[in-house]
């Protein structure tokens, strides 16, 4: 069975905003080791993969694996009844068909508890190969959320350039055009690791996507490589992730 | 021109 303990549902809060304007429904995979999520979005541009080890965990136990079919509005419904400070379970028996979460508030005086239905899900698992990535940058997640926004109000395509000097950031539309550039900075707030310069374009609406993850982490870090899709990576307080991968637009 | 790319043209089904 599992059950898996979160100090704060403002956790689980957070991982349900970044998951469910990409995906609506997706196979939570539970281990020994913790849980794993991976899911495209319909039209096979995006996919979001979320990794959360035990350590995120107060009280972690999965004697058997076990994969959870998810509806993430129906998930999304529950957690909002909760509020940010309680502490939450959940619990599955080995063979479930619902999974069980249990919100209690900070003095104990109020328990809730939930039972969701879950669901027989038939998806593919994708392999991502490791991957060499030309340019890794760093930077404030609060800092991408505030261009990816910026930009969308200029073209649906966004350009990334980056070359030693800093990461580029372009949009051209009927209004006019947009370039925001990001140097590295000496505090290393901004950190730019370039092994080439690359320019790649992609879609700013799925971008903005990403950034419903800025309030899981104050960093943010996105990895370019030649022909390989967009890496944007959130970490989740040591001991997780939830990464972003975006296909580029091509030349037709 | 450019057109959008699709993931399953990079990543590879397990």
């Amino acid at each position: 069975m599992l059950e898996a303990r979160l100090g704060e549902t403002q956790l689980l809060k957070k991982i349900v905003d970044a998951l469910k304007e990409i995906i609506s429904l997706s196979t939570l995979d539970c281990s020994e080791t913790g849980m794993q999520l991976q899911s495209m979005d319909n039209s096979h541009v995006s996919l979001v993969s979320l990794s959360l080890q035990t350590g995120c965990f107060e009280k972690y136990r999965c004697d058997r694996n076990v994969s959870l079919g998810l509806d993430l509005k129906s998930l999304s419904k529950v957690v909002k009844s909760a509020s940010g400070d309680d502490s939450v379970t959940l619990s599955a028996a080995d063979k479930a068909d619902k999974l069980l979460l249990s919100f209690e508030s900070d003095n104990k005086s109020r328990t809730a508890d939930y039972e969701l239905k879950l669901l027989n899900l038939d998806q593919d698992h994708l392999g991502i190969p490791d991957t060499n990535y030309a340019c890794t940058v760093q930077m404030p997640s609060s800092e991408f959320a505030r261009i990816c926004r910026d930009m969308s109000m200029f073209s649906e395509t966004v350009v990334i350039s980056c070359t030693k000097q800093g990461i580029k950031f372009s949009a051209n539309g009927d209004l006019g055009s947009a370039n925001i550039k990001l140097a590295e900075t000496s505090k290393g707030d901004i950190t730019i690791d370039v092994e080439e310069p690359i320019t790649q374009s992609f879609a700013g609406r799925y971008l903005n996507t990403f950034t419903r993850a800025t309030p899981l982490s104050d960093r943010v870090k996105i990895c370019l490589a030649p022909e390989v899709p967009l890496l944007v990576e959130y970490s989740i307080e040591d001991y997780g992730y939830i990464r972003y991968y975006l296909a580029p637009k091509v030349d037709d | 021109k450019s057109k959008q790319g699709n993931l399953m043209s990079f990543f590879t089904k397990k």
